[in-house]
């Protein structure tokens, strides 16, 4: 079913930050392999946020995705 | 805290800067106090000496710019991100980039120049993001007043360069509290518009029955205007607002905001001078009571005649069997009360009259 496009939004925007902040790998990998990096990007930020570690996109998740910050990623080099 | 992947740092304690450009947001002047201020926050704890050049490469170049800027690592426009900074190293290393979309401000009306640049110059000197939320090396951005510097953030710094050899007395933010901490005391319980917020030190939990884990907050995050420390809170649900006490004054707060007319003085509620400080505070949904708890004793406020009941105070132990010691917060749902003292919370029956229960006081935490 095509996501309703605030849900899209939302997913672009999870896809930039995780890129941006916890290293997701740029472009396509195939469907199945990006989602399962994508969940486990999630849940390593969740993690680092002391969220609840679903690997699901929940509002917590996208709360604080939202909220401004700093531009240094949260992991690795 | 966390350094970045092999520890990088200055391998002299001499750093130097250099601002290249300003934001039109702030006087020229405010701008170089507010980097001046932010690198003292670290040499303050460490052996650390920043020396500013006005030509010429130094070891960090401030700057000011807008999208892609020369970097190929992007700003987005207002919020979002605010700046960022590299780790310690030749070339780019140790550069801090801000914002120029944001606005850049001395207070907390918008983006405060200051906090963001210790935050970055943070970057600069070695420090990656910590997880403490109570921190300033915490990714996201929050409005502080005060020492910016969390225990949190000096033990990281001065694991990279040691202590300051002549330190001056810094009074540190201590870390967030940690909610399964066995010890764990609570400051102030209440309701909001069917979330329970539990106060402790500068931070809050908030409890929602869809969220399984709570989520934990810097008061002034979320209430600029309140105190960092709350002594009792209550919810009036019939007004839709929520009574803040720390000391002699109260706060009302309508969702987010503070209500006209408000910080008053907690006398205004019919307590004599004497009494300089509540300890907890609950209403009574099915009384239109609300219980204010000083000491020993209690008094009785109806909501309803903004009139504090005739015969008190009453003393808690007497009225309340079982509860003979103080209270630091409390709460009510559906008959029953809840005191909260130190490590312990009491289940109190209002039919029965009597304790029922006596469980730790972060087991409503999920702990």
């Amino acid at each position: 079913v095509p996501l309703p496009s605030e849900d899209k939004d939302d997913l672009l925007l999870a896809e930039k930050y995780l890129r941006r902040f916890y290293g997701l790998p740029a472009g396509l990998q195939g469907r199945q392999r990006s989602s399962v990096a994508f969940q486990s990007k999630i849940k390593e930020m969740q993690k680092f946020f002391k969220l609840k570690v679903t690997g699901n996109l929940d509002d917590n998740t996208l709360d604080l995705m939202k909220q401004a910050r700093c531009g240094v990623p949260d992991i690795g080099e | 805290y966390n350094h970045f992947p092999r520890n990088l740092k200055w391998q002299n304690n001499e750093v130097t800067f250099r601002i290249l450009n300003y934001t039109p947001d702030l006087k020229k002047t405010d701008v170089d106090r507010a980097v001046r201020n932010a690198l003292n926050v670290w040499s303050d704890v460490t052996p650390l000496t920043f020396k500013k050049l006005h030509q010429g490469n130094a070891d960090i170049m401030i700057s000011f710019g807008s999208k892609e800027h020369g970097d190929y690592n992007p700003f987005d426009g207002p919020n979002g991100l605010l700046a960022h900074a590299y780790p310690p190293g030749q070339g780019i290393g140790g550069d801090t980039h801000f914002d120029e979309d944001e606005h850049w401000t001395k207070d907390s009306s918008a983006y405060n120049l200051f906090i963001v640049a210790a935050h970055e110059l943070g970057h600069a000197l070695g420090m990656s993001h910590s997880a403490d939320p109570g921190a300033l090396m915490y990714p996201v951005y929050s409005y502080t007043t005060g020492y910016p510097l969390a225990e949190d953030d000096i033990e990281g710094i001065q694991a990279l360069y040691g202590p300051n050899p002549n330190p001056r007395k810094v009074k540190p933010k201590p870390d967030a509290p940690n909610k399964c901490d066995p010890m764990l005391s609570f400051d102030a319980v209440t309701e909001l518009r069917g979330e329970t917020i539990i106060f402790k030190d500068r931070f809050y939990w908030r409890l929602h029955p869809q969220m399984p884990e709570p989520e934990q907050t810097l008061i002034k995050s979320t209430w600029p205007s309140i105190p960092n420390k709350v002594d009792a809170a209550y919810e009036n649900p019939e007004k839709d607002v929520v009574m803040i006490f720390s000391g002699i004054r109260m706060w009302a707060l309508n969702g987010y905001n503070l209500v006209d007319g408000y910080p008053k003085y907690i006398h205004k509620l019919g307590l004599p001078k004497k009494i300089r400080k509540i300890d907890a505070s609950v209403y009574i949904r099915d009384t239109g009571k609300t219980l204010l708890f000083t000491d020993e004793d209690y008094w009785s406020y109806d909501e309803a005649t903004g009139t504090m009941d005739s015969g008190y105070p009453r003393s808690i132990e007497e009225d309340f069997p079982g509860m003979d010691d103080e209270i630091d917060a409390a709460s009510y749902h559906y008959g029953y009360l809840y005191f909260f003292h130190e490590h312990m919370q009491y289940e109190y029956s209002y039919t029965s009259r009597k304790v029922i229960r006596i469980m730790r006081t972060n087991s409503i935490l999920n702990c």
